[in-house]
């Protein structure tokens, strides 16, 4: 038996938004320890992993390790179907290949179920080691999405530098270049505002901006973001869930051919 | 420029 609850089902919605474009069918792995989900699109070139710990639901109950094998375009069918302060009480057990979403509106006074068929997913379980990284990024959520989007206007590719005083994203296309430069930032009066640059050693990367621009659909579920680059290194870009987990995704590089 | 897979990087466990 599965069950967890969580105050605000618009954050899963929000989640399953963010993902579902890169990744359409994945496996929820359910312990005591939380819901935890892995899987690359299908070009292998992406992965998105997500973590939420039993202990940021208002309940959470998982008997044994449990596979949910989901359609996320059909999770967010149902999902989208929840008031925006509804409560979000997820079940499901072995016997039954569905998983029971049940939405309760703040005074009770609606309470919706929705059943979504289970699927069988063979995907396979990557182990991704933990790196340490030559340069680590943080910045507002917003910033980087703008950033993206605009580049992604002039070119396919960014082109990431990050140096002791600065962070620089460089684009090309066939109508011009851009070079977008954000230098660190650390007197503000909101620690989300914040630009923090810590810096191992220099280092210059270059990814496709569409997964990076898709990555960014993850922005309204944190303020700032953080970015880990190593040289010929999938980058990684975490969205930090206040209380309950963290979105991330990774994308490998591009390289001279 | 040439796209990297993430399968050279992730090992299945």
């Amino acid at each position: 038996m599965f069950e967890a609850q969580m105050a605000q089902a618009a954050l899963l919605k929000q989640i399953i938004e963010s993902i579902r474009e890169l990744i359409t069918e994945a496996t929820f792995e359910v312990s005591g320890t939380g819901m935890m989900l892995q899987a690359m699109d299908s070009s292998h070139v992406s992965l998105v992993a997500l973590n939420l710990r039993s202990d940021g639901f208002q309940l959470f109950r998982a008997d044994r390790p449990f596979s949910m094998g989901m359609n996320l375009n059909h999770m967010a069918k149902m999902l989208k179907c929840a008031g925006k302060d509804d409560t979000l009480t997820m079940r499901a057990d072995e016997a039954n290949d569905l998983v029971t979403f049940l939405f309760e509106s703040p005074g009770n006074e609606r309470l919706a179920e929705f059943e979504l068929k289970l699927m069988d997913i063979t995907s396979e379980n990557l182990g991704i080691p933990d790196a340490e990284y030559s340069a680590t990024v943080s910045m507002p959520s917003a910033e980087f999405q703008r950033i993206v989007k605009d580049l992604g206007s002039i070119g396919d590719t960014v082109e990431i530098t990050v140096t002791k005083d600065d962070v620089r994203f460089a684009a090309s296309g066939d109508i011009g270049n851009a070079t977008i430069k954000c230098r660190q930032l650390l007197d503000t009066e909101k620690p989300e505002d914040r630009t923090l640059i810590e810096m191992v050693e220099p280092v210059n990367l270059t990814f496709a901006l569409r997964y990076l621009i898709n990555f960014s659909k993850a922005t309204s579920l944190a303020p700032s973001v953080t970015i880990k680059l190593s040289t010929e290194m999938p980058v990684v870009v975490e969205y930090k869930l206040s209380d309950i987990g963290y979105v991330r995704f990774y994308l490998a590089p591009k390289i001279e051919d | 420029m040439g796209q990297k897979s993430l399968d050279s990087f992730f090992k299945s466990v």
